[in-house]
């Protein structure tokens, strides 16, 4: 049978000047992973090569260019999950960590649980050997600028989150 | 947030979701994105979905699981991520996306946002969308 690989690159109000930007980086992420798959590679390692080549691509609020919490930090959320043996890992809150669809898979095929969170994700990919990068590394201008701009109006932010702002 | 579903060629199917979460968010907030049947779901049995939008909202309707139920009942694709996402909509008033595909290679891109950049490699061929009805 034909192989087949989805992605997208968010939900939301995405402004004209980022849309370009966008579609270019979602059809690179499924030219990379529907290159796993040409090559007979699996559906799992096709899905976490296009997520890394998105976490890697700071136009997308994952890995590099993801978005900043309250105290201007970056907390990273991620899962993977194999159709064929219900296998899932997942990591939450996790920092300076680049690629959290790798950590996900490792707790996955190394541990016996589902999630690891927080400090205990990040315990986790230290004792894996996971390279840690700079919260600075993870962070773009664009970024930056807009926590700057938006940090002081936290209920407007909620408020608009149905019609602009997303995860 | 980014996603990924697949299904390769001896009909294994997978999906993986990673985020940043949401501007501003109170520290230690999780979204839907690493909860599974929320963010994300894979099961040979009906297909692989990935989820974006407003993560309380994909939470409450555990949308991943929703979208795979409905084609576990013999909704195509398109018809259970539309249906789920709609009852979402009307149920929490929760806006979003998913990404889909299924054992035997059927896939769709949907959402109830703005836009959505999306983009899909089928036989070869590639798709890609942003706006609504591309």
């Amino acid at each position: 049978m034909a192989a087949v690989i989805v992605v997208h690159g968010g939900a939301w109000a995405i402004p004209e000047e980022l849309s370009k930007a966008s579609v270019d980086g979602v059809k690179a992420a499924a030219r990379e992973g529907f290159s796993v798959l040409k090559r007979g590679g699996n559906a799992l390692d096709a899905v976490e090569s296009a997520v890394r080549a998105m976490e890697d691509n700071n136009m997308f609020n994952a890995g590099h260019g993801a978005a900043l919490n309250s105290e201007g930090e970056v907390e990273l959320d991620a899962i993977i999950m194999d159709g064929r043996t219900l296998a899932s890992g997942a990591v939450s809150s996790v920092k300076n960590i680049a690629n959290p669809v790798s950590l996900a898979r490792a707790v996955m095929e190394k541990t016996d649980h589902v999630m690891l969170t927080s400090r205990g994700a990040n315990m986790f990919a230290e004792s894996i050997g996971v390279v840690t990068v700079p919260t600075d590394a993870l962070v773009t201008e664009y970024e930056r600028n807009e926590w700057e701009k938006h940090k002081n109006y936290i209920t407007g932010v909620m408020e608009d989150f149905n019609t602009k702002a997303h995860d | 947030t980014v996603g990924a579903v697949a299904v390769d060629c001896t009909g294994n199917v997978a999906c993986a979701t990673s985020t940043g979460g949401i501007r501003n968010k109170m520290v230690g907030r999780v979204g839907d994105s690493p909860v599974i049947g929320a963010g994300g779901y894979a099961d040979n049995f009906s297909g692989a979905v990935s989820c974006t939008g407003h993560g309380e909202s994909i939470l409450k309707v555990t949308l991943a699981r929703h979208i795979l139920s409905y084609m576990e009942q013999g909704k195509t694709a398109a018809e259970a991520s539309e249906l789920a996402l709609q009852h979402m909509g009307v149920r929490v008033r929760g806006a979003g996306g998913a990404i889909v595909v299924s054992p035997s290679g059927q896939w769709a891109a949907t959402f109830t946002t703005e836009r959505m950049a999306w983009a899909a490699v089928e036989d070869s061929v590639l798709w890609y969308g942003l706006d609504p009805n591309e």
